[in-house]
């Protein structure tokens, strides 16, 4: 994927990605695999703009899916290189925010705005049936300072109440625990 | 090395050229 002529490149080309699990089935690597498919990628503001545009919504789409937006070349997986020695902030959401959270999220990430390097590996909206959940990817979970701008960063773009509760949880943790939240 | 970095307005105008329809 390559920003053509008269398009705004992005400082990174990315991937979005869809998956939906089978409510009850517990997550394991194998049918995460096959249960995922990209669905578009783009270098530019205007490539992300058409693959947005034709897509469904998070709040259009039915309980148990997740969009995956990541930096081309990392695999929305705990076990992908870039991810196995990070973690995640997660917000949880009361129904009804997530399609406007989610677009301020990527707005974010693809115009740089997290100002932490390399660090940011993907985001993700996670439509469940009770809530829904946002969560940006890292690299190093043991980066304090990192971990507390990318915070900071997330709090102040989705606009959260100070009060907002937001957890971090490493991959190694998920990876033991075979849950995401 | 320099960074492109694009604020939430300007991405949102950014919607409707006609290079993103």
């Amino acid at each position: 994927v390559k920003c053509k002529q008269g398009e705004h490149q992005l400082q990174y080309s990315y991937c979005l990605w869809f998956s939906r699990r089978t409510p009850g089935n517990k997550a394991s690597s194998s049918n995460y695999e096959q249960n995922i498919k990209i669905m578009g990628a783009f270098a530019s503001v205007e490539q992300f703009w058409t693959l947005y545009s034709h897509i469904a919504r998070p709040c259009d789409l039915t309980s148990s899916s997740d969009y995956h937006l990541f930096k081309h070349g990392i695999k929305p997986m705990w076990e992908d290189e870039a991810n196995k020695k990070g973690g995640k902030w997660i917000v949880r959401l009361r129904k009804g925010l997530a399609s406007r959270l989610w677009e301020n999220l990527v707005l974010a990430m693809l115009g740089e705005q997290f100002m932490v390097g390399e660090e940011i590996c993907g985001a993700v909206v996670s439509v469940r049936f009770a809530e829904d959940i946002i969560s940006i990817w890292n690299r190093t979970a043991s980066d304090n300072a990192i971990n507390i701008r990318v915070r900071d960063t997330l709090q102040r773009v989705l606009n959260l109440p100070p009060n907002t509760i937001m957890e971090y949880k490493t991959h190694t943790d998920s990876l033991k625990d075979r849950s995401s939240f | 090395g320099t960074r492109i970095i694009y604020d939430r307005h300007f991405l949102l105008n950014m919607r409707n050229s006609p290079l993103s329809q």
